[in-house]
C-alpha cells in the first residue's frame, strides 16, 4: 500500500 | 502602512475556505507584490502556498514588506461577518503592528463594519519551492470533475493512485470495502466545453492519501480548471488559478512511497 512520506526531503528552508 | 481593498469579499473568503482545514495559523507575508503565504500542514504531508497579487485588489499600498502572523480560524470568523459582495479593505500599521483592522462596506456605501483581529508572533521558516520543475505529467481538467472524482473515491478508501499513460489519466482507489477505478482520456477537441488535456513526457504512476486529495477540493470555487502536476517520487503539485492572474492556490503532497 505504501507508506507515506513527508515533504522535509522535498523542500529546504531558504 | 499597508493598505488593501477587494472589490467583493468573495475572493478572500473562498481562498480562505481553500486554506483553513489544512492550516491552523501561517504569516500572511505582504509586499509590494502583492499578498502571499505558504505554511506546511502538521504532519509536513502537505504544503499549501496562496498568492493575491497586487492587480488583485482595487486598493494596494505596501510601503514596506511586512508580515502578518493570522490564525486562519480567526480570520474566517471575521470575514463570516462580510456579505459576498461587500468589499474588504484591510489596513495595518507595517511597525510591529499587533492587530490588523478589517473594513467592510456594502455597495451602497451605506453600511460599514469595522473590525480588529489580533495579529500573532508565528516562527516560520520559508521554504524554497522548485518553479516550473520539468514535470512528468501534467493533467488539467475542470475543477468540477476533479471534485468528483476525488471525493467519489475518497469514499471508498484512502490510498489513491494516479496513472497517467499517453491521453490517459487512471485514478484509482483500494480500501476496506472494495476499490474503484475512473478513466479520464484527453478531449478530441479544442472547442470542447470542459476540456481535460494530458501532456505526457514519462508515463507515471503515484500513490497519494485521498483525504488531502478530498480536502484540496475546497479550492474548487476559486477557479475553472485545476492542473495537476507529477514527477515520479516527487511531490504533487495542484494549482487552482484566480481568474485574470489575480493570484492562485497550490498544494504540494507528499506521495506514498514502496517500503
Amino acid at each position: 500500500m505504501g507508506k507515506q512520506s513527508t515533504l522535509t526531503s522535498f523542500f529546504r528552508p531558504l | 502602512m499597508f493598505e488593501a481593498k477587494l472589490t467583493e469579499s468573495t475572493t478572500i473568503k473562498r481562498v480562505l475556505d481553500a486554506i483553513k482545514d489544512l492550516i491552523q495559523q501561517a504569516n500572511f507575508d505582504c509586499s509590494a507584490d502583492g499578498l502571499s503565504l505558504q505554511a506546511m500542514d502538521t504532519p509536513h504531508v502537505c504544503l499549501t502556498t496562496m498568492t493575491l497579487r497586487s492587480q488583485a485588489f482595487e486598493v494596494y499600498r505596501c510601503d514596506r514588506p511586512l508580515s502578518m502572523g493570522i490564525n486562519l480560524s480567526s480570520i474566517s470568523k471575521i470575514l463570516k461577518c462580510a456579505a459576498s459582495k461587500d468589499s474588504v479593505k484591510i489596513v495595518a500599521d507595517d511597525e510591529g503592528a499587533d492587530c490588523a483592522e478589517f473594513i467592510f462596506e456594502n455597495e451602497s456605501a451605506d453600511r460599514i463594519a469595522h473590525f480588529e483581529l489580533k495579529l500573532m508572533d508565528i516562527d516560520s521558516e520559508h521554504l524554497s519551492i522548485p518553479e516550473d520543475s520539468d514535470y512528468q505529467a501534467i493533467i488539467s481538467m475542470p475543477s468540477a470533475e476533479y471534485r468528483r472524482i476525488f471525493s467519489d473515491l475518497s469514499i471508498i478508501g484512502d490510498t489513491i493512485t494516479i496513472e497517467i499513460n499517453k491521453n490517459t489519466a487512471c485514478f484509482s482507489v483500494e480500501g476496506d470495502i472494495g476499490n474503484g477505478s475512473l478513466n479520464l482520456a484527453q478531449t478530441d477537441s479544442a472547442d470542447e466545453k470542459n476540456p481535460v488535456t494530458i501532456n505526457v513526457k514519462e508515463p507515471v504512476k503515484m500513490t497519494f492519501p485521498g483525504k488531502y486529495l478530498n480536502t484540496f477540493t475546497k479550492a474548487v470555487p476559486i477557479s475553472e480548471f485545476v492542473t495537476l502536476c507529477l514527477t515520479d517520487g516527487n511531490p504533487l503539485a495542484i494549482e487552482f488559478s484566480l481568474p485574470d492572474e489575480a493570484g492562485f492556490v497550490r498544494y504540494f503532497l507528499a506521495p506514498k512511497i514502496d517500503q
